[in-house]
């Protein structure tokens, strides 16, 4: 069997092989193909070395390098596993494995939490829950008055603090979760179903033929 | 009056931040 296609394929730094990360995550092998296709695109939109920088994201999210957003740097963050300021394929397909539909549901609820634990002391405290109402509002150009703001964080901080503490922890959220499913609905992407459709990759699934 | 009933995660889970299915669009 012939592995010119391996040979002359060219990998970003950072990336691992479609086994190794399939082995590890909720994906097949071809799914981990076709989002290597996706990476190669998202990680060459404005620099082209292969890694998905901070703008190259929000370009990707929000059609606009510049737009920051509160809760995009935290996703960010979330994936950038080696806190080195950039996204590596491996990173990547690692961290979207948790929105895979068939990703096991503790492992969303636990992403989503460290999502909140905006300055990661594995509480979820009141001034980082008042400070995402904030921020989503003024995302959302919306206005309410700082009176509604603290009705909503404290009705909200109320039900699921119920030791009371004033900091919800992982226990409480995962309770919370359970009662409010709703809640972890964006840590699941449809679209990862189809990711081999709206990505394919022969070239790539033509060397790991090679490998095997 | 609705706002206040609502949930603040129910709120902050709707940020387009948080919406990674534009990452799939072409």
């Amino acid at each position: 069997m012939g592995c010119f296609c391996s040979k002359n394929t060219r990998h970003t730094p950072g990336y691992e092989e479609p086994t190794v990360l399939a082995a590890e995550t909720p994906f097949t092998v071809s799914e981990v193909e076709a989002l290597y296709e996706l990476f190669k695109k998202l990680s060459s939109s404005i620099i082209d070395d292969g890694l998905i920088h901070k703008e190259e994201f929000q370009l990707a999210l929000f059609k606009n390098r510049n737009k920051r957003n509160l809760f995009a740097d935290r996703i960010f963050d979330l994936f950038d596993i080696k806190r080195n300021g950039v996204i590596e394929f491996g990173e990547f397909v690692r961290s979207l494995g948790v929105f895979h539909p068939n990703a096991p549901e503790a492992d969303k609820i636990g992403f989503a939490f460290r999502l909140y634990d905006l300055r990661h002391t594995g509480y979820i405290e009141r001034e980082e829950l008042k400070e995402m109402v904030l921020a989503l509002l003024q995302e959302s150009d919306l206005i309410l008055s700082d009176d509604i703001v603290e009705v909503i964080v404290d009705k909200t901080f109320n039900e699921a603090d119920t030791k009371g503490d004033g900091r919800i922890d992982q226990e409480e959220w995962k309770e919370f979760v359970s009662k409010n499913p709703s809640l972890i609905k964006n840590m699941t992407l449809p679209y990862l179903k189809d990711i081999t459709l709206a990505f394919p990759s022969f070239v790539v699934s033509a060397e790991v033929e090679d490998l095997e | 009056a609705a706002p206040v009933t609502m949930n603040a995660f129910e709120l902050i889970s709707t940020s387009q931040g948080l919406n990674l299915s534009s990452l799939f669009e072409k």
